[in-house]
């Protein structure tokens, strides 16, 4: 579980100060899907990096299942995050001179995988998002879409606890879209994986059972699709 | 006008050929609004570049305005470039260590538009897209969305003749895709501006008068929003 209590994110100071995240409080319980919507601006990349413990808080407290992250130096929360956390990054963050499947193998050779298995645990990750064909290109040779799966492939190759997503479909088309979005609900269904999403198109936020809008760095609905 | 016959673009050769765009022909007359949709991988952005004379075509015939660019040289092509054309490219490829206003002057810088106008040029840019409060930070203090924009601001300020935009609103929230499309195509009707844009949001896309439909690099459906 997820339990986040008056968080806040400020850049700057006086005049210049930026309030990204700002008083924010939620709760998120093991196995739920959630979606994260709100304007160009309004916090959710904050919100979901200082989920994945990548960034700290200026105020406010973080307990990720139970521990308290503020406690946690720098070794402790890069092991937290290798272990239990899968992120796919807005900008995707695919290191240009490796392969499609190097990429994806990255987050094994972190937490120490035996060689002989990462391979087909890579193509096999890679094989879940439409991709195994293309896993030894790089990623100059792909497609904004196919660099985005390959994104997604790597957050998921750990079978982490938490997924956090941010724009997972924001390049691709309707219908890779979907299928990506039938994984995410297959393996939250299946694995109980929980999943934060950031979403800008309702249609697939709506997968979620519940959405968390963002405007100006607080939360001004927080409910099931239907009601936000 | 832009007239494209016949054109190919071929990565690889054998078993690892990958055809990316694949004997592709049509006419842009000047003044139109062209949308360009079709799955992750179809040849989109391929087609784009090959438009926008960042990159050769492996075959077939291409004039800008009646000049056939196979014909120009590596300079003639970056003027031609310069001063007619305007990309917003799928990854921002936004410089990082210069503040949004002075990514937005580069293309100003390499027109030698004097220095004096420059910044009030970029200004009024990034106002146009709503930015011009975070003018003197650089991308890594703004939001996706906000890089996005500042890269549309970019395209924009040579006020240029054809405007080639790599899906512009793949990370805004929809309030603010809308603010982009009725901008583009406010410039569409009172400049004349050309527009070719990528977009996989059907709701976007149909923005355009015409959708270039495009699959596994071939053109399979060219017509009005209704009937693709
Ligand atoms: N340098 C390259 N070498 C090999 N294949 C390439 C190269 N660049 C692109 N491709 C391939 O060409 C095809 C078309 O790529 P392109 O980027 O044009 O697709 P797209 O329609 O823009 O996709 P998306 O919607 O995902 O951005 C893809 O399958 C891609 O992997
Ligand atoms: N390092 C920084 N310094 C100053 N301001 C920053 C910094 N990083 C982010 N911001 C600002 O914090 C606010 C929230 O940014 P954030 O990236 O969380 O937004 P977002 O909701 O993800 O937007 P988008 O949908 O455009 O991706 C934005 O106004 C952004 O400009
Ligand atoms: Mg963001
Ligand atoms: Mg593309």
């Amino acid at each position: 579980i997820i339990r986040v209590a008056g968080i806040s994110k400020v850049y700057g100071s006086g005049a210049a100060e930026v309030r990204a995240v700002d008083d924010v409080s939620f709760e998120i319980p093991e196995g739920d899907f959630v979606s994260v919507m709100g304007p160009s601006g309004s916090g959710k990349s904050t919100a979901m990096n200082i989920i994945g413990c990548l960034d700290v808080p200026t105020a406010g407290r973080y307990e990720f299942w139970g521990v308290d992250v503020a406690g946690l130096d720098h070794e402790e929360l890069a092991l937290l995050r290798r272990h239990y956390i899968g992120f796919v990054f807005q900008g995707f963050n695919l290191l240009p001179r490796m392969t499609a499947a190097e990429n994806v193998q990255l987050p094994l050779i972190y937490k120490n995988v035996p060689n002989s298995n990462r391979r087909s645990m890579a193509l096999e990750a890679l094989e879940s998002v439409g991709l195994s064909h293309r896993a030894d290109h790089d990623p100059s040779e792909l497609s904004g879409g196919q660099k985005q799966r390959v994104a997604i492939a790597r957050a998921l190759v750990t079978e982490p606890t938490l997924l956090l997503a941010d724009e997972p479909t924001g390049n691709l088309d309707t219908t890779t879209s979907s299928e990506i979005l039938d994984l995410l609900q297959r393996l939250n269904r299946e694995r109980t994986l929980t999943i934060v999403m950031v979403s800008h198109e309702p249609e697939f936020a709506s997968r979620a059972e519940r959405i968390l809008y963002f405007v100006d760095g607080r939360i001004t609905r927080d409910g099931t699709p239907r009601e936000v």
